[in-house]
């Protein structure tokens, strides 16, 4: 089973 | 103070309809190099990225950089009451907690004005690095969202793989199973049907096909829309509007636990 990712795991804060 | 005006003011529109049911309330941000947007869903799985450059406005200009808070619900309502083919100014003082919009009718012969109330919004802007993306498939908007809409009648998730043979959608739940392969065809009769793919190595990534769905929302805004990708990062979903920027969607992958 696949869990959804958040943007926060990807981008990082400016 | 902040003046911008657009000629074709419909553009405006269609972005704010565009982007109104993933983002509730966003900050627009002024500088002198244009306006933009960046901005989260609520549960932080997509992200908008707006950018309109300056020079792509007939007027435009902007003393200081200033983030202006708005709801989308109420700027698409404000925004409704442009006609098609109106000129629309925004304005907005440094300090004050309005923004104006004016439309002007082609003939000039009706000019409105609206006046819409800023908010305080908290909002987080995040980086996004230069990607060297493995596959990317530019495709006709439309084509775009049939593949989502017809995908999602079957189900929740897409599989998108980029191989050698082309880009394959595929979707299965409890009707059953679907795929859909895009190949590339760069000598379509019309430009506006032609696929391109620009694959440096195989890829493939699964996604919420709800997001993606809702992404196609700004289809009127371009003829075609560029899907980019890369091991493990978010899809980058461009539409570039002609002369003056994009409007870029951003989704996370479901990762396999």
């Amino acid at each position: 089973k696949a869990s959804q990712g958040r943007l926060e795991s990807f981008f990082g804060p400016v | 103070m902040f003046e911008a005006r657009l000629v074709q003011g419909n553009l405006l529109k269609k972005v704010v309809d565009a982007v109104k049911d993933l983002v509730t309330d966003a900050n627009f941000d002024c500088s002198s190099s244009g306006f933009t947007l960046q901005a989260m869903d609520n549960s932080h799985v997509s992200l908008v990225s707006l950018s309109l450059r300056s020079d792509g406005f007939e007027h435009f200009r902007c003393d200081r950089n200033m983030s202006m808070g708005m709801s989308l619900g109420n700027l698409a309502k404000i925004l409704k009451c442009a006609g098609n083919d109106d000129i629309v100014t925004m304005k907005a003082a440094d300090d004050g907690d309005t923004v104006t919009f004016m439309f002007e009718s082609p003939k000039e012969d009706r000019v409105s004005d609206f006046e819409l109330k800023l908010m305080d919004i908290d909002s987080e802007h995040l980086g996004i690095p230069d990607t060297d993306y493995a596959a990317t498939v530019t495709l006709p908007a439309a084509e775009y969202q049939r593949i989502c809409r017809d995908l999602s009648s079957i189900g929740d998730t897409v599989v998108i793989s980029a191989t050698k043979d082309g880009v394959k959608f595929s979707s299965s739940g409890d009707v059953g199973t679907a795929n859909i392969t895009v190949r590339q065809n760069t000598t379509a009769d019309k430009k506006e049907e032609q696929v391109s793919i620009d694959l440096k190595e195989p890829v493939a990534l699964t996604f919420a096909l709800r997001y993606l769905n809702s992404f196609a929302k700004a289809t009127p805004l371009a003829s075609h829309v560029s899907l980019s990708m890369a091991r493990d990062l978010p899809v980058m979903v461009d539409y570039q509007i002609s002369d003056m920027g994009h409007l870029r969607f951003y989704l996370a992958p479901k990762i396999e636990d």
